[in-house]
């Protein structure tokens, strides 16, 4: 009889539930700019998700607050988003590694990239490490072929540890094209060795992005 | 701003709240596990209408002076939003990444009379 029962007296119930209910998942869809519920094609390990987003906590609490004046007013009218994406990793070459990202870019969006940064979690040496990211060209052309350098990091702290490689500005690029899959390279002395891409251990991207509507550009002026 | 009761009809909002467990969408969004979509409801009778949505100032006085001249256009008048929060939402894309954004003017603070 109690479950029979509503939950509470002046609480909705039956056909106008539901169409609340289908008010408040289409509200969603579209501020989140999304035509139908992600159908989720590989779980990301639980292990994988907490670390990253660990990382991510970590990063914008140290992170200094945006720009000022009349910066912040124009950022305010801009949604801001925050991706964790995971990588694909692949051999390119014994001294290169091959990392992908796949990215739902939804067309007519005005992207702006405020940050991207990449972690890795790495095994250091005691003689060292030096990284360098390079942004794969459209042929994957691969080792020495045509490339950009999007980051390059030393590290000379030995021990096992995630480090992060900052990509901006030569990222802005690729967010502003129209392509969704992302590749970089990773060249060092021997990383493949020295990289954990393991499960809970996977590469991953922090991209931190502003989505400017055109509408308001236009009202702007 | 009221909370709606059964005691009124009047302008006043009304708490609902969506689980995503309940529409099965726990597995794509991480956080928050609901969304408090709360909403409007109630009448807007004449007397009532441009407060408390409508701060005291020019406005109120302009609404005044169009209600004493009983301009028919002025006839109707709604319960709406007067103040609204955003929404935090962390989930996963259909390409398995996560990702975090705070979504502007989501869920119903108040309501009054437009």
């Amino acid at each position: 009889a109690a479950a029979a029962e509503p939950r509470c007296p002046s609480c909705p119930a039956g056909p106008e539930r539901w169409l609340l209910e289908e008010v408040a998942k289409k509200q969603l869809l579209e501020k989140l700019r999304l035509r139908d519920r992600p159908r989720l094609a590989h779980a990301v390990p639980r292990a994988a998700v907490t670390r990253a987003l660990r990382r991510l906590q970590a990063g914008g609490a140290r992170r200094s607050p945006a720009g000022t004046g009349g910066e912040e007013e124009e950022e305010e009218e801009e949604q801001s988003y925050e991706i964790i994406s995971f990588a694909e990793t692949d051999l390119t070459s014994p001294s290169s590694l091959g990392l992908q990202f796949q990215f739902s870019q939804a067309q007519d969006q005005d992207l702006r990239i405020l940050q991207a940064q990449l972690w890795l979690y790495l095994r250091v040496p005691r003689s060292g490490l030096t990284l360098r990211i390079f942004l794969a060209s459209k042929t994957g052309a691969g080792a020495g072929g045509n490339r950009t350098l999007l980051g390059e990091r030393r590290l000379s702290t030995a021990g096992s540890g995630w480090s992060s490689v900052p990509l901006l500005p030569g990222l802005q690029g690729f967010f502003s094209g129209h392509s969704r899959t992302l590749r970089l390279e990773l060249d060092g002395s021997d990383v493949t060795a020295q990289l954990n891409a393991s499960r809970s251990h996977q590469p991953f991207l922090v991209a931190k992005v502003k989505v400017r509507e055109p509408g308001h550009r236009v009202a702007k002026r | 701003s009221l909370r709606c009761s059964q005691n009124s009809d009047l302008c006043c909002r009304r708490d609902f709240y969506v689980d995503f467990r309940d529409i099965g969408w726990n597995d794509w969004i991480i956080k928050p596990e609901g969304y408090q979509i709360n909403y409007c409801v109630g009448q807007c009778p004449l007397h009532v209408a441009g407060s408390p949505g409508m701060a005291s100032s020019f406005h109120t006085a302009v609404f005044n002076l169009v209600k004493a001249n009983n301009v028919q256009a002025s006839g109707h008048s709604c319960c709406v939003p007067t103040r609204r929060r955003p929404l935090s939402v962390l989930y996963f894309d259909r390409n398995s990444n996560i990702v975090k954004t705070d979504i502007p003017d989501m869920i119903v603070d108040s309501c009054g009379c437009s």
